[in-house]
């Protein structure tokens, strides 16, 4: 996966996403793809959460899922997850939850409870910086203010770092593949850096809904593990979402 | 990093999606917070069934192809049911309103549900 939140030189924050999954779950090597991934793509769905006729959150779902992965409260804020890897894995998290110790949360239901309770970009940054979880995770967060973007890294019990948008750094973006980015990322998996070259080539002058799907598109950032793409503006309430294909030749992941 | 063809040089002009890298629009759905848990899907999944069936189908095929006994389906089918009481209101509620709804064993929607932290195995 692919998670960004940038802020435009007027203070708009946009949140673009890819999401990627199904490594190694069955390859068609006639069709070259993923058979997971291939199967996800038509369960795809916008959602729009509503409570008395009104909005309160809207996501991008994969139907039959009930946890959030992608979602926007709008003028509120937006939020991604990004799978991370760590030898103090879901596995342990669900092995405890069966031994009876249920005091974590089960990393999709976190997402779902703070998109539909969470009022503001700092109640949705506190619970998941810190709520205990099953499994790690990154969590790609922008808020409706200037300099509201982060990216929190999750161990199962602890909060290890929150990257935030810098303005004096010229930090004007946020990116987040599957790695701590304090971290080179696993140098066959670097979708990272092209990203990131081509957020610089854009220039935060030129950030938009538009530059950043262009962006999302460009392999390996586009990659046969891509099943769909989500851009959201904040500030518009906006979210859409285009199921995504990458036409050979392309990366695996 | 750079393998072209695998790696390109940064895309412009994309938007609004088309070609070849673009598949297909998301339709957009409305679920009412205020119907009960159960009853709140009912609409996606049954726009989805199908879609949805052969998801878990390949994953099935998947699970068969490292225990081709059949065991860890098996395992799913009869344990994974327990599990879905002790999930956090109304999340359980919610992955039994899908598994009535589209017809899949209850202990393969919980699967499907879990399957971030299951997959981290």
């Amino acid at each position: 996966c692919t998670s960004l939140v940038a802020e435009d030189a007027n203070g708009n924050l946009f949140h673009g996403r890819n999401l990627d999954f199904g490594l190694f779950m069955g390859w068609d090597s006639k069709n070259r793809s993923w058979i997971i991934t291939e199967t996800l793509k038509p369960l795809v769905v916008n959602v729009d959460f509503t409570r008395n006729n009104r909005t309160v959150f809207k996501s991008t779902n994969f139907a039959g899922y009930v946890g959030m992965l992608t979602g926007i409260r709008p003028h509120t804020f937006t939020l991604t997850m990004n799978e991370r890897f760590s030898l103090d894995g879901g596995y342990i998290g669900i092995l405890e939850w069966i031994l009876g110790k249920r005091d974590g949360m089960w990393m999709s239901f976190l997402t779902r409870s703070v998109l539909e309770n969470a009022t503001s970009y700092e109640e949705a940054k506190n619970r998941l910086a810190q709520t205990k979880l099953l499994a790690p995770a990154y969590f790609i967060l922008g808020g409706n203010q200037t300099g509201q973007g982060c990216v929190i890294t999750r161990s199962r019990v602890l909060s290890l770092d929150i990257w935030e948008l810098d303005r004096k750094q010229n930090r004007w973006y946020v990116l987040e593949t599957n790695y701590d980015h304090w971290k080179d990322p696993f140098f066959l998996d670097d979708r990272r850096t092209p990203a990131m070259k081509c957020m610089n080539q854009t220039m935060q002058a030129n950030i938009s809904i538009k530059t950043i799907y262009d962006v999302l598109s460009t392999k390996p950032v586009l990659n046969k593990l891509t099943t769909y793409t989500t851009l959201m503006e904040v500030s518009k309430g906006r979210l859409e979402s285009y199921i995504r294909d990458c036409p050979n030749p392309c990366m695996p992941w | 990093q750079y393998v072209p063809p695998y790696t390109e040089e940064c895309r412009s002009g994309m938007y609004p999606p088309r070609g070849p890298t673009f598949k297909g629009a998301v339709t957009w759905y409305t679920v009412d917070l205020d119907l009960p848990p159960s009853k709140r899907w009912t609409e996606v999944i049954t726009d989805k069934k199908a879609n949805l069936v052969s998801m878990i189908q390949a994953i099935k095929d998947l699970a068969n192809s490292f225990v081709p006994s059949g065991k860890l389906i098996e395992l799913v089918d009869r344990d994974l049911p327990l599990i879905v009481n002790t999930l956090p209101y109304p999340f359980n509620e919610e992955i039994k309103g899908i598994a009535q709804d589209s017809g899949v064993a209850l202990g393969e929607v919980v699967l499907f549900n879990i399957f971030y932290e299951v997959f981290t195995v």
